[in-house]
């Protein structure tokens, strides 16, 4: 099984501990992560591959990372190398389709884009932006990142911002199907905690002789798989269990398809 | 007695929520602090008056505000505005003096910029330009916002990150005089802990019959004054019980003089 997951957003955000915590392993170890401390000039756009097991399946997963995002004092079109790769592997796709046997074409494109957002108030303009010029290319999933700065009142309002502000801006972020829920009522609760909001961790806390990932505070510990501190468990199942394929279906008969069409056409 | 202070950072960094944290007062109300929500395309410099009274001494308190620093896309010389402003009151100054008897000078210069850092991994190049730009023009007090953010170790390792930033670019931050100290250990202990960690809230909570100021997790409770969570009242004694006369003399001798050598000379 194959999947291509790209993280986007401003250095210091938790992505690459985010990312750790998802697949369970230490992708990005402390430091050698590719931003670490040190904001670059420009947008660098590069992946790596990984090989996991999940659930009983192999899984190659590759990580699309864009280090340098919203990290300069003049972020004009920071996007761009970002969509320039995005274009560039369906463009690869095309070519290869009209090639070889299509059972046998390599897919790389980018099926899903995780894009951090940083609690505050609402979206910045930043954000407003990538998302207004990605979102026809890719499946846009906006996590809030370091969710344990949020107590669960603000949580709450700030995600009715930030959805808000998606509406008005008629930024068309993935929507998680509905028809895969056995209840209705499952689906509208998945509506309801749009974005995520994510905590995680590269800690193991050994918590009287239980294991658990967290971050450990003078106050308490917030727990990354607990779902009344934060949204990662939610995440985690959609992503990895119930919704790569879909994303994967909707990267290829829409996202895909709008691409062709207008390489066609033009 | 009077003092003007100003706050300086990103919208979101929990700046006006500090400075009603620090004085004990809702000078900024929910919602009509004048950033919330909607990020300014350009820099407003604005201020506004209070009047307090702090251990039994009435304060005229002028906050300056910089709603809209930081926040667009493209930042390029944003903290222009902020240093012709404070240039403007060294010149509104300089006039008084040449013309009025000297006594009844009004001194509105900026005697303090509470610079809000963002935790993350480091200083972030908008955070170094503007240091740079205005170390030699206001006393600048670096702040790490919402620092309920760091784990004790994460505190203590971006601390000593931003101070080795600060020292490397050669930016010249106030400098709390040593030999205001009984104690020599207790001026070191004050270097080692800047830049100040700090935790606001508007909310008192009321814990076992006990009021506190704090922010409520599922985890815990961060509380703003426990020294354990954040340098919030090492922050406040610092700027309100034993050196806001010495942030004032330094605008005087230090950087006032500069400005008005540097006019006298053109
Ligand atoms: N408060 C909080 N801090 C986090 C979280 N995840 C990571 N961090 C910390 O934030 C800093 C930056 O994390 P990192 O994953 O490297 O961010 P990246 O630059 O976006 O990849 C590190 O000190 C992390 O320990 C989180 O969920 N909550
Ligand atoms: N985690 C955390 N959040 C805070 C803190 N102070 C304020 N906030 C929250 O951050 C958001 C923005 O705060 P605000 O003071 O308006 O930020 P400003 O735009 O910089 O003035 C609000 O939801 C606050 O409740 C803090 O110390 N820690």
């Amino acid at each position: 099984f194959e999947f291509t997951l790209m993280v986007v957003g401003a250095t210091g955000l938790g992505k690459s501990t985010l990312i750790n915590s998802l697949f369970l392993s230490s992708i990005y170890e402390d430091g050698k992560y590719p931003a670490a401390g040190t904001p670059n000039k420009t947008v660098k756009v590069q992946n790596s591959t990984v090989y996991l097991v999940e659930g009983g399946v192999s899984l190659k997963l590759t990580l699309v990372d864009t280090p340098g995002f919203g990290d300069a004092i003049n972020n004009t079109k920071c996007w761009k190398p970002i969509l320039e790769y995005i274009d560039s592997k369906y463009e690869e796709y095309l070519n290869a389709e009209g090639h070889v046997n299509r059972s046998t074409v390599v897919d790389n494109r980018v099926h899903c884009c995780l894009y951090f957002i940083s609690p505050g108030h609402g979206l910045k303009p930043l954000d407003i932006e990538f998302m207004k010029q990605l979102h026809e290319k890719v499946n846009i999933v906006p996590v809030i990142g370091k969710a344990d700065t949020l107590t669960p009142e603000e949580c709450a309002e700030f995600k009715a911002n930030v959805m808000k502000e998606i509406e008005n801006n008629d930024i068309k972020i993935y929507q998680f199907p509905v028809d895969e829920f056995d209840e209705e009522e499952e689906a509208q609760d998945l509506q309801a905690q749009l974005p995520f909001a994510v905590v995680g961790s590269n800690t193991m806390l050994d918590i009287n002789g239980k294991k658990l990932r967290g971050r450990m505070y003078p106050w308490g510990i917030a727990e990354v798989e607990n779902p009344d501190h934060c949204d990662f468990i939610f995440l985690r199942n959609l992503l990895i269990r119930t919704h790569m394929q879909d994303l994967k279906d909707v990267t290829n008969n829409v996202l895909y398809e709008n691409f062709r069409c207008n390489k066609l056409a033009a």
